[in-house]
């Protein structure tokens, strides 16, 4: 029983033990803050203190890039840092704090500048941002996405929020309705996470998938050769589909993988505020989880994990990312066709919830193998 | 002139107004997103070292290595750096891999180095943002060395977590409710 998800209900739902923390002095991982949303090292402390027993845990961010403000902690900020830090439990962690220096300058592209001149970065970073995809220009997407080439070349492990309005919906010049995919959510170098709610609200029960939880296709970026398979058995078994003119079955497949995203409990200007939702609370979860495995493969000697995608998803079965959520549906277009409803959750992968939500000890074995 | 981005939506969102055109001789930033060389290459590269059956897997680049392959070929950056000289702009920074290239000019400056360009200032509370409503153009020189200018069209994206029982009026979570 519980009254609302906090590090406890999050660490027993993905089987982490209190041994599953950071211990290698080289581990880092990150969140990027735009727009003057700030953290609080004292929010985090007290989070800490309120929900952080049982596991041994970090109570202060190591390093902070970029400037942080003086005024009321935002909500979003609160979130991200103490999220990461409950399951990269006692990993140095930084925050990427770029409201941009300038009022001309574009606070993700600094982001993505400070990316380009730093040699020495995290390993694993969490940022829960995005925009549709339609509203920017061809030359900006292509080029944003060279730019996470680079950091996955780099052995980055970029994780993006795949966002909180399902497929989407747009309406085109014809006057039709279609599905609206999220950038930096379809870029098929960066993991991007969707969402997931407790089938019983107040029991740490099976997962559904989370109504708003976004996903769906590009329609810039193709399909990777990696994810093929997978989307083809969606598309042929999923017993209710969207039309096909509603999404480019061809185009980038996302989210890749999700958690839980509903109800959670964050302490931001010292006060516990309950029921946060949407990915941006599943992304640092998965983020501090792939930073754990991070963690256990420098242990060993190993390099980070880098790009997931092509060397693990395509391999993790139901057996690594466990047990699979293949119930509910999310939002997309209110009309006639297709009454709000996108995709719904399936066995295997699905543009819901991706692979499923993790069970970190057969994902931190298939990671490590 | 050449429009770099055609399809670039410029739309005030919501809570932001515009507070004026920018006086000529007040500041602004720009980013140039320089072309990079060995894109495909790039591309090739992550797949190897990501795929565990490759000889090149764990094998991540340095950021010096990442300068060497993609860094803008002198031709690129030599043509950037001759247009903004004959435009006055010097005040410009590179990133180390050479692909970005920020520049502090007046707002006058920009107006004419990038023709069509009008800079704005928007407000939304106490947050302050300047772009450009209307559609900027490049010479057509650099057609072959700039992917795009930042700093024009794109504003803040804004983060909202939602705490739904707030959001919607009602102080419990929306499961318990839809089984209600």
């Amino acid at each position: 029983f519980h009254l609302g998800v906090t590090p406890a209900v999050i660490r027993q739902r993905y089987n982490l033990t209190d041994g599953d923390v950071g211990t290698f002095q080289n581990s880092s991982q990150a969140c990027a803050q735009f727009l003057e949303q700030y953290f609080h090292q004292a929010d985090l402390s007290e989070f800490m203190h309120l929900f952080g027993g049982g596991f041994p845990h970090r109570c202060s961010v190591d390093r902070v890039v970029g400037r942080q403000g003086q005024g009321k902690a935002g909500l979003e900020a609160s979130l991200d840092v103490e999220y990461l830090m409950s399951t990269g439990a006692n990993i140095s962690t930084w925050v990427f704090s770029t409201a941009g220096r300038h009022e001309s300058q574009e606070p993700f592209l600094q982001w993505l500048l400070l990316l380009s001149n730093m040699s020495a970065l995290p390993w694993v970073h969490s940022v829960s941002y995005g925009d549709d995809e339609d509203s920017l220009s061809r030359a900006y997407l292509e080029r944003v996405n060279v730019e996470f080439m680079k950091a996955a070349a780099r052995g980055l492990s970029i994780l993006f929020a795949s966002g909180d309005l399902g497929a989407g919906c747009r309406t085109t010049s014809e006057g039709k309705h279609v599905f609206r995919p999220s950038f930096p959510a379809s870029s098929p170098y960066v993991t991007t996470v969707g969402g997931t709610s407790f089938r019983d609200p107040f029991l740490v029960s099976a997962e559904v998938s989370d109504y708003i939880s976004g996903g769906g296709f590009s329609n810039v970026f193709p399909m990777p050769s990696y994810q093929a398979a997978a989307v083809k058995r969606y598309l042929s078994v999923a017993p209710r589909l969207p039309p096909s003119t509603y999404y480019n079955s061809t185009g980038r497949a996302y989210p890749d993988l999700a958690a839980l995203s509903d109800n959670y409990w964050v302490v931001t200007n010292r006060i516990p505020v309950p029921w946060v939702s949407g990915t941006s609370a599943s992304t640092p979860v998965v983020a501090g989880l792939i930073a754990l495995i991070n963690d256990q493969r420098l242990r060993r000697g190993r390099p980070p994990p880098g790009l997931p995608q092509p060397r693990t998803l395509q391999g993790i079965t139901s057996r690594t990312l466990s047990p699979q959520v293949t119930q509910g549906c999310h939002l997309s277009c209110l009309d006639a066709t297709v009454e709000g409803q996108g995709f719904c959750a399936a066995p295997s992968w699905d543009p819901v919830t991706g692979w499923g939500t993790p069970n970190f000890p057969e994902l931190l074995r298939a990671m490590l193998g | 002139g050449w429009a770099p981005e055609p399809d670039q939506l410029f739309r005030t969102p919501a809570g932001w107004s515009d507070a004026g055109r920018l006086a000529p001789s007040e500041t602004l930033s720009l980013t140039f997103a320089l072309r990079q060389r060995n894109v495909q290459r790039l591309a090739r590269l992550v797949q190897q070292v990501s795929s565990p059956d490759s000889a090149k897997y764990g094998q991540f680049l340095s950021l010096a290595d990442v300068q060497a392959l993609v860094a803008p070929s002198p031709l690129t950056l030599g043509t950037v750096q001759k247009w903004l000289d004959r435009h006055g702009v010097w005040d410009c920074r590179a990133v180390s891999t050479m692909d970005f290239l920020q520049c502090q000019l007046p707002a006058g400056t920009a107006e004419r180095l990038l023709p069509g360009a009008q800079f704005h200032r928007y407000r939304n509370g106490t947050l302050s943002s300047v772009r450009s409503p209307s559609p900027y153009t490049l010479s057509e020189e650099l057609q072959e060395h700039v992917d795009f200018v930042g700093g024009l069209h794109r504003f803040p994206a804004e983060r909202k977590v939602v705490s739904r029982a707030w959001a919607s009026g009602r102080m419990w979570p929306r499961r318990a409710t839809r089984s209600t």
